[in-house]
């Protein structure tokens, strides 16, 4: 998890020193905040202890804060590719937003807000999906996937207006 | 164009750490 956290951080920070426009080095910098506070998460996750409430009600909602920071990652690039007048990966990024926003942000966020809820009502929550996790996985790599297909789009793109 | 391509790399990591987190 670290690994990957780092790799996304070292990939969000290198895209941002690509500077298009105000609104996407503005939107790119919550982004980069962001990308820095969930490699320490996953640091901290490394290490099995039980958490004060606040702390448990903190990580909840930094956990909100990721999804909506991943959506305004994918409209940080739907901008930047309008910018470079790449109008179909642009609607391509716009599909990955719409998977990320269905996928992530909808029914993980309601889950991390239900957590919190808990947490403040000192209750504890729970979740545990058990096997049925497993089935979900798949699910969870389709945005992934299609942020993939977005990113050959952009590419195939560049290379069309290179090529004439 | 130039900035589009450039972007094609780090695009890519953030793909694989995405995998890599799930």
């Amino acid at each position: 998890d670290t690994l990957g956290a780092v790799l996304i951080m070292v990939g969000v920070f290198k895209l941002s020193a690509i500077a298009v426009q105000d609104r996407f080095v503005t939107l790119m910098r919550f982004v980069k905040v962001v990308s820095v506070l969930v490699v320490l998460n996953t640091i901290r996750a490394h290490f099995i202890m039980p958490l004060p409430p606040l702390v448990v009600a903190a990580v909840n909602l930094f956990g909100l804060v990721t999804q909506v920071a991943i959506v305004a990652f994918c409209v940080a690039m739907r901008w930047f590719c309008e910018e470079a007048g790449l109008s179909w990966p642009a609607e391509s990024w716009k599909f990955t937003t719409k998977l990320f926003i269905i996928i992530y942000l909808f029914p993980l966020g309601l889950l991390q807000l239900a957590g919190l809820v808990a947490v403040i009502s000192g209750q504890s929550s729970n979740v545990n999906l058990g096997p049925a996790g497993l089935l979900l996985l798949p699910v969870f790599v389709v945005p992934l996937v299609h942020l993939f297909v977005s990113t050959s789009r952009m590419k195939r793109g560049a290379e069309t207006i290179v090529s004439g | 164009v130039d900035s589009v391509t450039r972007a094609i790399t780090p695009l890519r990591m953030i793909f694989w750490g995405g995998l890599l987190c799930i």
